[in-house]
């Protein structure tokens, strides 16, 4: 399991971008 | 080529910067590329005059991200009237560094037996996008956060292809990088990087609307007077 949190930090950048 | 679809980096069509009335008789026209990590400026140099021209050379003056030829204009042969013939010059970044206005600004000293001349063009910024430009994804976050908001600008893209697959490989073989690419709300978001020759580093976030040929493209950068500059070079790579 390589998971870092990126993937995760990413998708919350993502979704504060189109619903601020 | 007979390997697939592979895409080269977009190369605008050569223009003419030296009219033959301002020259007398020298045409030149010329356009700018990246190939293989280097930065050619590729000419046509069109004898329009009643005579021979011959010992050309070539400067420029010192620019924005110290563009500089890396060899010495290659006419070998005296150019006959009506003749016309193509050189590819090299060019590096290593030349003196003068801000100009605008920031991609180039002005070019040619000269032949006849004369001395001058003109202006301004070269895509994407001729100095490095191939080593994809950030790592975590820097890419902390960076984003890091450069404050008012250095984030903001651009409409029209006529962007309408699938982010295509948008990506197309901006890649350009040196855009996708670092990270999501969907919100039926939304795809492109997270991209781009490191300019000179080192400054142009984050992306580019919004792909369904069902529409535009889209929104957003750029984080510490030195905000290049985005402008970015965002018409990957409009221009999109469009064509």
């Amino acid at each position: 399991e390589l998971d870092d949190g990126l993937d995760e930090a990413f998708s919350r950048l993502a979704e504060s971008r189109t619903n601020p | 080529t007979g390997t697939g679809a592979v895409l080269g980096a977009y190369v605008a069509p050569k223009s003419v910067w030296l009219h033959a009335m301002k020259g007398k008789g020298l045409e030149i026209s010329g356009t700018f590329a990246r190939r293989s990590g280097a930065v050619f400026m590729d000419l046509v140099f069109t004898n329009r005059a009643l005579q021979v021209m011959s010992d050309f050379a070539i400067q420029f003056n010192r620019n924005s991200f110290g563009l500089a030829p890396a060899a010495p204009l290659q006419i070998l042969t005296p150019l006959a009237p009506n003749q016309s013939t193509e050189v590819s010059l090299p060019l590096n970044t290593v030349g003196s560094v003068m801000k100009m206005d605008p920031l991609n600004n180039l002005q070019v000293a040619v000269k032949n037996n006849i004369d001395v001349f001058y003109f202006s063009v301004v070269y895509p910024l994407h001729i100095l996008f490095v191939e080593d430009g994809k950030m790592e994804r975590q820097m890419f976050l902390a960076t984003w956060k890091d450069i404050p908001n008012e250095n984030e600008a903001q651009f409409q893209i029209r006529e962007c292809p309408p699938n982010p697959d295509s948008v990506s490989n197309k901006l890649q073989a350009s040196n855009v990088f996708t670092v990270a690419r999501r969907t919100v709300d039926g939304q795809d978001m492109l997270y991209q990087s781009i490191k300019l020759t000179n080192g400054i580093w142009v984050l992306a976030e580019l919004r792909l609307q369904p069902g529409s040929p535009s889209s929104a493209l957003s750029l984080k950068c510490r030195a905000p007077e290049v985005s402008s500059f970015v965002f018409q070079a990957v409009e221009a790579i999109l469009k064509n």
